[in-house]
């Protein structure tokens, strides 16, 4: 939810590049909603 | 009253100082006036990020993910995946320095993420890897690069023109322009001043600087500047850069000339003393001397603002177990608020006229810190939060005798969280060695 900050943390999917090719993970990123 | 001097800065590593035992930095959150110092919240151990790899003999750069296993101030003690329990390879950086980047920038980049050689061959499949390792974890906000970027504009300008107190005679303003600014803290240089030797350090917020006129507008005294051409160029620093002070209502109960208060030396800040209000100006503004210790002329009164955390009620001292200094030459001791406002037939000024907000600084005893030496304001010193009285910190300098500390407000602009001078370009002064002391 919503933190005292006014950013809220949200799920993303985020790509990841390794020398054995390309993937994705869903991690979580504060985003600022102002 | 002593002051120090600059030392040799070229060896002082906060991450071996700090180290990965118990010492703390106090978060860059504790700090509202420095860059991030209102974005800091989301930025805690565990978090990952992208940063180079450290451990490859490719050719161009490469990049690895890291989590974050300590954090002081600006600085992470980081650890690059794949190592797990092993904090051998662990390295210490700035976070809000270029090149420490949200998971998920190198591929935004095309940039392959490369682990570290010494553990290539400990994992067969990385991808699998860093699925179960990242997965539900977190990592920096997609503009954490902006966000720093854009907290280090600072309005103030060079060749700017502003009121500030005159160090000689601190009980009147003088004009000085804006010759530096790094980090938000500006170094002034009297107008006067033909060398541009005569110089003063402050925050831009520091409650010393004011805006070109204030002190007419409020009574306080001021040093015509007898520079009669004004400088094609400059201007006057608008109003609007500086900080605000609360409105008070001097219309009810007020202070008036006479009365008695405590306050902290302007001129030895490791002291609180007997105080007296010596002129009420406009706008919520004292002028106040310290009992003992004044000249005739009154020219080493200092203006506080009525809710400066720098002055407290008569008996503060006393009931947070602080030693207040007696007014010199008074030899009735030990002191008593009660002898002296009989002896002085004064009057102490009302608790309730006093600024008692306390907010939740979030400071702890032992925290390290960047601390301006107040009594030398171009220095930036390691330093330690040694004591809290509600919102007031008591500062001792790394390596310096007790004597040296001083009594900082929570909010003061002159505290700066572990990294500040790292990122802004500050030098910063090192622990004061035995050596380098004498």
């Amino acid at each position: 939810g919503a933190e005292a900050s006014g950013r809220k943390w949200e799920q993303k999917q985020v790509q990841i590049k390794t020398l054995e090719g390309e993937f994705s993970v869903t991690m979580w990123a504060s985003d600022d909603k102002k | 009253v002593k002051t120090k001097a600059a030392l040799p800065v070229d060896s002082f590593d906060w991450g071996n100082y700090i180290g990965s035992g118990d010492m703390m930095g106090a978060p860059v959150s504790c700090f509202k006036h420095v860059p991030m110092g209102n974005s800091w919240e989301d930025i805690k151990e565990g978090i990952r990020v992208e940063v180079l790899n450290s451990d490859s003999n490719l050719p161009m750069k490469v990049y690895w993910i890291a989590s974050i296993v300590k954090l002081a101030g600006f600085k992470a003690l980081l650890r690059y995946e794949g190592f797990d329990g092993d904090s051998g390879q662990d390295f210490w950086c700035n976070l809000c320095v270029p090149d420490i980047h949200p998971v998920g920038w190198c591929a935004s980049g095309g940039k392959p993420l490369v682990p570290p050689k010494s553990i290539q061959h400990k994992v067969t499949n990385w991808k699998g890897f860093l699925v179960k390792r990242l997965t539900g974890s977190k990592t920096l906000p997609a503009d954490f690069s902006f966000k720093v970027q854009e907290s280090m504009q600072f309005p103030f300008k060079k060749l700017m023109r502003v009121e500030v107190v005159d160090k000689a005679h601190l009980c009147r303003t003088r004009v000085a322009l804006v010759q530096q600014v790094i980090g938000g803290r500006l170094r002034l240089v009297y107008e006067e001043s033909h060398d541009g030797s005569d110089d003063f350090w402050c925050h831009m917020y520091s409650p010393l600087i004011h805006s070109i006129g204030w002190s007419r507008s409020i009574g306080h005294r001021f040093k015509r500047s007898d520079v009669t051409k004004k400088m094609d160029g400059l201007m006057d620093a608008p109003g609007r850069l500086f900080a605000k002070v609360k409105d008070v209502d001097q219309s009810g109960e007020w202070f008036k000339d006479g009365m008695k208060l405590e306050a902290i030396d302007p001129l030895n800040l490791s002291t609180i003393c007997v105080a007296t209000v010596r002129k009420v100006l406009a706008d919520g503004y004292l002028m106040i001397g310290i009992d003992g210790s004044e000249a005739a002329d009154g020219s080493d009164w200092i203006c506080y603002h009525s809710t400066s955390p720098s002055i407290f009620p008569a008996g503060f001292c006393e009931i947070n177990s602080i030693e207040l200094t007696p007014p010199r030459g008074y030899t009735k001791l030990p002191y008593r608020w009660f002898d002296y406002l009989r002896d002085t037939s004064s009057v102490a000024a009302p608790v309730k006229l006093f600024n008692k907000d306390v907010p939740n600084h979030g400071f702890v005893p032992g925290m390290k810190l960047e601390a301006v030496d107040l009594m030398e304001p171009r220095l930036v010193c390691v330093a330690t939060v040694t004591r809290i009285v509600h919102r007031l910190l008591r500062i001792h300098f790394d390596g310096w005798e007790d004597e040296y500390d001083q009594w900082v407000d929570c909010e003061s602009p002159d505290l700066y969280p572990v990294g500040w001078c790292q990122l802004t370009g500050y030098q910063l002064q090192p622990p004061a060695m035995q050596a380098s002391r004498e």
